[in-house]
């Protein structure tokens, strides 16, 4: 464990009672190695070893923690701050309908998580529609309208330009009484001007009240350009973290939530449409911490 | 950056820093670094040499075509959810297609929505056949099936979609196993490739999937996909390094022809930036 590691490298110096310089570094040395192989990327990391390290520099060991736990604990709290305690559900808008955009790379998760937040909003006594808008992956729509079925959700498509399908959606909305509408997106490249400009496009034509990127938890230090240029492209309210129920160790939520500033709304735990939860902040830094 | 000079203090900290950014990993990133700076080298073209020399000697020297010699030849795909394996499918289709080879397509992922579909109008776009299971079925016996429609009619190559699965699922995982052995079954010596296709995007689980399925079924081969990003996939160094598996295909966009062989130099290369 962490603890361990940290607790060998510091026995190696034989320092006890107060922290001295050479024993944090000797400790932050073990935390970095931790990050990165939780894939935090590596501009993160630096800048979180330089936070715990100002928070440990000088401070007396408490009785009832080993230097090694001391710094853990400093760690994992510095991390759980860092992750956010904002509200994490969906917000619903004072006027309906609210139109959630779930926007990211392709094969992260979107088209699924779609299903999941309208079952949540359902959960919540509201009236959700999933908008397929990914007019390019073939059997996209099919793929959210087979969903939609089998969830007894509202589902709309449409032909030609997703701004347009989007508004005309939002007009049924309103007539039918659904009181959310989800946008399901076709994956992209942020390095794709021309599809970037596709969802500025979108956000311009319909009342969005929440724009979500959805990332895999497995992604690597890429997480930063990602996260980076949809919020400067796009904008973006926070994430949905998606396959949580693998064993990666899911650095990209740090990544993300320290590049970009927005929380993690949502965690996809599974492929069944009832697999999403509430992001958890103390939950995700043990497991970043492996 | 700081990347002007290896006589420069700062280079070696800068390259450790691009391999991380990399996802090669902190352990092989320092490890690499450290046998960059042992050959001693003067200029950024020699260390980017040195590196490209490094990276090359770690990847696996296994060759990197696809075993296709047997007649029907059989390649089964696999991976992690939404790594890229139908597409890729569809590519591979489509490339030997126009290789003068008559593939077949078999759209073995009964379970996802629209798993079928999807496979179908891919390989309708591509120009090939394909062979289609129904959703809820054992896709084990759509590849059995597949096969055996594949030598009544002549087909050369059958390319084989599956469902995406974590390899921590290990139901589904025995799944998969199935799956291979059946193949077996249907066609003696198949498959002739077994490929985990990797998302370029992912970081250090990667080496955790590909050891998982290795160990389940024995990789012949990796197909990198979404390259095409500003990912570099950095970790199939350490993939190959360890399991001596290599990677074979590239994906470097969403379109048929978007699939290349793998080219170890170039890779290297592309780490450097
Ligand atoms: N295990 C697991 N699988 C997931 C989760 N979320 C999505 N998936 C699976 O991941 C794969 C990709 O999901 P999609 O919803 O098609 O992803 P997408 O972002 O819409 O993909 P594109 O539209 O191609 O960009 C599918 O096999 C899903 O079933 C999750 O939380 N856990
Ligand atoms: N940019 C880019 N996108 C790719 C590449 N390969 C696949 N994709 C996209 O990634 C997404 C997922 O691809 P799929 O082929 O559906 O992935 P999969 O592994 O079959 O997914 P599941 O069956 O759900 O597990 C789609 O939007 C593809 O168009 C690639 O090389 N580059
Ligand atoms: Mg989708
Ligand atoms: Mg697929």
């Amino acid at each position: 464990t962490l603890t361990q590691r940290i607790g060998s490298a510091l026995h190696k110096l034989g320092g006890r009672g107060v922290l001295r310089p050479e024993d944090i570094d000797a400790a932050l040395r073990e935390v970095r190695l931790a990050l990165l192989e939780a894939d935090v990327n590596f501009k993160v990391v630096k800048e979180f070893s330089e936070r715990v390290k100002e928070r440990t520099l000088g401070a007396a060991v408490l009785q009832s923690l080993s230097p090694a736990q001391q710094v853990v604990k400093v760690v994992h709290e510095e991390l759980v701050a860092l992750l956010g305690d904002e509200a994490r559900g969906l917000r619903y808008s004072a006027r309906p309908p609210t139109v959630v955009m779930l926007v990211g790379l392709q094969g992260a998760g979107k088209t699924t998580t779609a299903i999941k937040l309208a079952l949540l909003a359902r959960r919540e006594g509201h009236r959700p529609v999933v908008a397929g808008l990914d007019l390019r992956r073939p059997a996209a729509v099919e793929q959210l309208r087979t969903l939609a079925e089998r969830e007894k959700v509202g589902f709309t498509t449409g032909h030609g330009a997703v701004e347009e399908i989007a508004s005309e959606a939002v007009d049924e909305a309103g007539q039918t009484g659904s009181d959310v509408l989800i946008l399901d997106t076709a994956g992209r490249l942020h390095v794709d001007d021309e599809l970037m400009a596709e969802l500025r496009r979108l956000k311009a034509a319909v009342p969005v009240s929440e724009t979500l990127l959805v990332a895999d938890a497995m992604t690597g230090q890429d997480a930063v350009n990602v996260g980076i240029a949809f919020e400067r492209a796009v904008g973006i309210d926070g994430f949905v973290l998606t396959k949580l129920d693998g064993d990666a160790r899911g650095g990209a939520a740090l990544s993300l939530r320290v590049a970009t500033g927005k929380p993690v709304r949502f965690a996809g735990v599974g492929e069944k449409p009832a697999d999403l939860e509430l992001f958890h902040p103390d939950r995700m830094a043990s497991r970043i911490l492996g | 950056r700081a990347l002007a000079s290896p006589l420069d203090p700062a280079f070696y900290a800068g390259l450790e820093e691009l391999l991380l950014a990399g996802d090669v990993g902190p352990s092989l990133a320092a490890r690499l670094t450290d046998s960059v700076r042992r050959r001693k080298p003067l200029t950024l073209e020699e260390a980017r040499a040195a590196l490209e020399a490094e990276v090359v000697a770690a990847l696996s020297a296994k060759p990197r075509s696809l075993e296709l010699a047997a007649n029907p030849s059989v390649v089964l795909l696999y991976g992690v959810n939404g790594a890229g394996k139908t597409t890729t499918v569809a590519k591979l289709a489509s490339g030997l297609k126009q290789a003068g080879r008559r593939p077949l397509v078999v759209a073995a992922d009964t379970f996802r929505a629209a798993g079928i579909e999807q496979m179908v109008a891919w390989a309708e776009r591509a120009g090939v056949e394909a062979f289609a299971g129904k959703p809820g079925g054992d896709a084990a016996a759509v590849a059995f099936d597949a096969i055996q429609a594949a030598r009544g009619r002549g087909f050369d190559t059958v390319l084989v979609d599956t469902a995406g699965r974590l390899q921590t699922q290990h139901n589904l995982m025995e799944e998969l196993r199935k799956v291979a052995r059946v193949v077996g079954r249907a066609l003696e010596g198949a498959p002739q490739e077994s490929l985990l296709v990797l998302d370029a995007t992912l970081g250090q689980n990667s080496l955790a999937q590909a050891r998982a399925f290795n160990t389940a079924l024995g990789l012949t081969g990796l197909v990198l996909a979404k390259m095409d990003g500003t990912a570099r996939g950095g970790s199939v160094i350490a993939i190959e390094s360890e399991l001596e598996v290599p990677t074979k295909l590239i994906g470097l966009g969403e379109k048929l022809e978007d699939l290349y062989a793998f080219d170890p130099a170039w890779f290297a290369r592309a780490l450097f930036g």
